[in-house]
């Protein structure tokens, strides 16, 4: 049986948000560590997935492995009647294809129950390389959603290059082409509170040519984090990750787009 | 125009 108890529907609300439209269906896999996730998208190009970590939910009770198939655009219709700010309990007893959502409203006047269907999906796990990156660059979510959205107006794909001093985004297309330089900074606005940053580590100099669709779908999770790190190895796939507050992530990882 | 890979060629299945 599952058991799991999150305090805010508004993470589970983004989380499905920023997934429904890469993944249709995939299984929610639980353990004792927590909920996790990872499916690629059809055309095999991306790779969505999420860690929720078990101490993220107060409480959480999972005694084995479950793999939960979810359609995505059900659950995205029904975290769509919880309120922000409602408790949401995950529930799950062993040999149903049943799983319960219900959502506590904050005065506890108003509790929803819901019952979704659970299918029954055979899903293909791929094992990532561990490697060191090359780069990793870490830089506000909303200028790199910005940006994204910015290119994709010029040109289908993005050459990002990564250097000491900076990242650059370039885009050509049909009509002409654009590019945004961000350098590293370290900035702290008017009330001494650290601004958003860009920092940028590296072993090597980076040059990656990806797809903007694809980007441009992934700047759903921004809303969850208010950085994204974005980790390259040249003719590697990107691995964008959106940390989800202090208790998981979701990572996306994009196959490049390589000349012959 | 450059070609767009697969994950496949980089992960392997598990």
């Amino acid at each position: 049986m599952l058991e799991a108890r999150l305090p805010a529907a508004s993470i589970l609300k983004k989380i499905v948000e920023s997934i429904k439209d890469l993944v249709s269906q995939a299984n929610f896999d639980c353990s004792e560590s927590g909920i996790s996730f990872q499916a690629m998208d059809e055309s095999n190009i991306a790779l969505s997935s999420f860690l929720l970590r078990a101490d993220g939910f107060d409480p959480y009770r999972c005694d084995r492995k479950l793999s939960l198939g979810i359609r995505f655009a059900t659950l995205s219709k029904i975290l769509k009647c919880a309120g922000n700010d409602d408790v949401v309990v995950i529930r799950y007893a062993d040999d149903t294809d049943i799983l319960s959502l219900v959502f506590e409203a904050p005065d506890n006047n108003r509790i929803s129950e819901f019952d979704i269907k659970l299918l029954d999906i055979s899903s293909e796990y791929l094992s990532i390389p561990e490697q060191e990156p090359e780069c990793k660059v870490k830089m506000s979510s909303a200028e790199f959603s910005r940006i994204c959205r910015d290119l994709i107006t010029i040109g289908s794909s993005v050459v990002i290059d990564a250097t000491k001093s900076g990242v650059k985004f370039s885009s050509t297309g049909d009509d002409g082409s654009g590019s945004i330089l961000i350098k590293q900074s370290a900035s702290v606005d008017g009330d001494g509170k650290a601004a958003p940053q860009t920092t940028v580590e590296m072993s090597e100099p980076v040059s990656l040519e990806l797809s903007l669709k694809y980007l441009n779908n992934f700047t759903k999770a921004a809303p969850l984090s208010e950085y994204v790190v974005m980790n390259m190895t040249n003719d590697s796939p990107l691995m964008l990750q959106f940390d989800v507050s202090d208790i998981g992530y979701i990572r996306y990882f994009l196959a490049p787009q390589i000349k012959d | 125009k450059p070609n767009q890979s697969s994950l496949m060629s980089f992960f392997g299945k598990k």
